[in-house]
C-alpha cells in the first residue's frame, strides 16, 4: 500500500480504528490533483469489495459522504472531536472516497482553473481511479463498485463506462445511484405530481396546471411552449424551492437556514431551464411572479 | 456557501484545523475547505440532460446497477429517477414490493434484469445519514447480490 499516505492518527479521535487508512491525491489530468481518502473493510479487506463514492453537486465534496453519511466516523457537533458511526459502510467493504472534480474540497488544479463538465469529469475520475489502483495495485483483484448521490447520477454511470469499456484491468461488478439526476426532464416532470401528492400545491394551482399543461391527458412540465403552463410551474417550483422547505428531506427543518449556493442554483435553475428564455431573466430567488397569487 | 437547509459547520471546522490537514497530507498552500465550491459550480457545464443511454450500454454490459431514492427528497425526487428506470424499456423481473428492515417496512423495490429501483421510506437526499440503518441493509443486499 501507498505508505507515506497512510494516516496513523488524527485529531479528535479518541478511538482506535480496526481499519487502515490512507489521504493524499491522485492523479487526474496533467496537473490536476483530486484528493482521496481511502478506508479498508473492517472486516475482511482482501475478500470484501472496494466502492467507490462519489458525492454530487456538481462542485460537492465526497467528504460530506465521508463525514455525514457512511464513513467510519462522523464529526461531533463541536468540530472537534469524532465519533464512530455504527453504520459505516466499510464494516463490509473497502470504501474510496474522492473529491471531484478539481477544485472541489481539497482538489485541486496547478493552473487553478476549474471550468469543466460531464466528460472531462469522468475521464479525469477514470484516471484517478487508475492512479488509486497503481498506489493500492492489491486491490485490482477485489470486485469493484461505483457509487454516486445526486449529480452523481451522472458521475457514476460515465464514469462506469469507462471503466467497463477502458483497458485497467479493474474488477467491475456494477454501480448504484443514490437521488441522482438521471434526467433533467423527469425529474422536472415528476417534481409536479410529489408536490401535489404531499399537499404543497393548493387545487387552484393544480386545476391551472392541468388546464394549461395537459392536453389529451397528457401533461408536459417540462419543456411546455405554453407562457401560462411556464409560469405556473415557477410558481410550483418556488414553492418547492424557495418557500422555506427542506428540499433535501421534505419532512425535516430546513438545517442552517436557507443559505444558498451558486453551483446548486445553477443545478436547479438548468431544472427550470424548461421554463424558457425568460426564466433566466428571472433571479430565481425572487420566487413567483406577482401576478400570480398563491391559493 | 453551501446547499439549502445543510449544516456542514461541524465538517468545515474539523477539516480546516491545521493538525488535521497535516494528518490528511494536504499542502498548506491550498484554501481552506469547502462543502460545494462555488468555483466549480459556476463554471460547471452539464452534457448529459439524460444518461438514460449509459445505462443502456452499461446494463448490456451485464453489470449490475441499482438505482436508489429517500423518497421524501425534492432535489432528485423518487418518483422521476422511478419512472427513469420504467423508462429504460427493460422487462421487471420482480413484481413493485415492500422490502423490509427491523421488521419494519424500509420503502419499495423492483427489478429489471440487472438493475434494481429501490426506494428508502422516510429519508431525504442522503439516504446513508437520515436513514443508515436500511441504507446498509440496502448496500449490503447490492453488493452480494443478495436479496432486499
Amino acid at each position: 500500500q501507498y505508505a507515506p499516505d497512510e494516516v496513523t492518527n488524527l485529531p479528535g479521535m479518541k478511538f482506535k480504528p480496526n481499519y487502515r487508512q490512507w489521504s493524499g491525491y491522485l492523479q487526474a489530468r496533467q496537473g490536476k490533483f483530486l484528493h482521496y481518502w481511502f478506508v479498508t473493510s473492517q472486516r475482511d479487506p482482501v475478500k470484501d469489495p472496494l466502492v467507490l463514492w462519489l458525492n454530487g453537486g456538481p462542485g460537492c465534496s465526497s467528504l460530506d459522504g465521508f463525514l455525514s453519511e457512511n464513513g467510519p466516523f462522523h464529526v461531533n457537533d463541536n468540530g472537534a472531536s469524532l465519533y464512530e458511526n455504527a453504520f459505516s459502510w466499510n464494516k463490509i467493504a473497502n470504501v474510496l472516497y474522492v473529491e471531484s472534480p478539481a477544485g472541489v474540497g481539497f482538489s485541486y488544479s496547478d493552473d487553478k482553473k476549474y471550468a469543466t463538465d460531464d466528460d472531462q469529469v469522468a475521464d479525469d475520475n477514470y484516471k484517478a481511479l487508475q492512479s488509486f489502483f497503481a498506489k493500492f495495485p492489491n486491490f485490482t483483484q477485489n470486485e469493484f463498485f461505483i457509487f454516486g448521490e445526486s449529480y452523481g447520477g451522472i458521475y457514476a454511470p460515465t464514469l462506469s463506462l469507462r471503466v467497463a469499456t477502458g483497458a485497467a484491468k479493474i474488477n467491475f461488478k456494477g454501480f448504484a445511484v443514490g437521488n441522482g439526476l438521471s434526467s433533467f426532464a423527469l425529474n422536472d416532470q415528476s417534481l409536479i405530481y410529489f408536490g401535489y401528492y404531499h399537499g404543497l400545491f393548493g387545487e387552484d394551482l393544480w386545476r391551472d396546471l392541468n388546464i394549461n399543461c395537459c392536453e389529451k391527458g397528457s401533461c408536459n412540465f417540462y419543456n411546455s411552449s405554453s407562457d401560462a403552463c411556464k409560469t405556473l410551474v415557477i410558481v410550483a417550483f418556488g414553492i418547492v424551492y424557495n418557500s422555506g422547505l427542506n428540499e433535501y428531506a421534505l419532512y425535516l427543518d430546513c438545517e442552517g437556514g436557507r443559505r444558498s449556493h451558486r453551483g446548486y442554483e445553477r443545478t436547479m435553475i438548468h431544472l427550470f431551464k424548461n421554463c424558457g428564455k425568460h426564466m433566466h431573466t428571472l433571479k430565481f430567488s425572487d420566487g413567483a411572479p406577482s401576478s400570480v397569487s398563491l391559493g | 456557501e453551501v446547499p439549502p437547509c445543510i449544516n456542514s459547520t461541524a465538517q468545515m471546522n474539523w477539516l480546516n484545523r491545521g493538525d488535521v490537514r497535516k494528518a490528511l497530507h494536504i499542502p498548506a498552500t491550498l484554501p481552506p475547505w469547502d462543502l460545494c465550491s462555488d468555483d466549480v459550480g459556476e463554471q460547471y457545464t452539464t452534457l448529459y440532460s439524460t444518461v438514460k443511454d449509459v445505462y443502456l450500454k452499461l446494463i448490456s454490459l451485464g453489470l449490475r446497477a441499482l438505482v436508489y431514492n429517500g423518497d421524501t427528497d425534492m432535489a432528485c425526487n423518487f418518483l422521476g429517477d422511478q419512472w427513469f428506470v420504467e423508462d429504460l424499456g427493460l422487462e421487471a423481473t420482480t413484481k413493485y414490493q415492500t422490502w423490509i428492515h427491523d421488521d419494519q417496512i424500509a420503502g419499495f423495490y423492483q427489478q429489471f434484469g440487472n438493475i434494481t429501483f429501490l426506494t428508502v421510506k422516510g429519508a431525504g437526499h442522503m439516504v446513508p445519514q437520515w436513514a443508515p440503518g436500511p441504507a446498509f441493509h440496502m448496500f449490503q443486499s447490492f453488493i452480494t447480490n443478495g436479496y432486499y
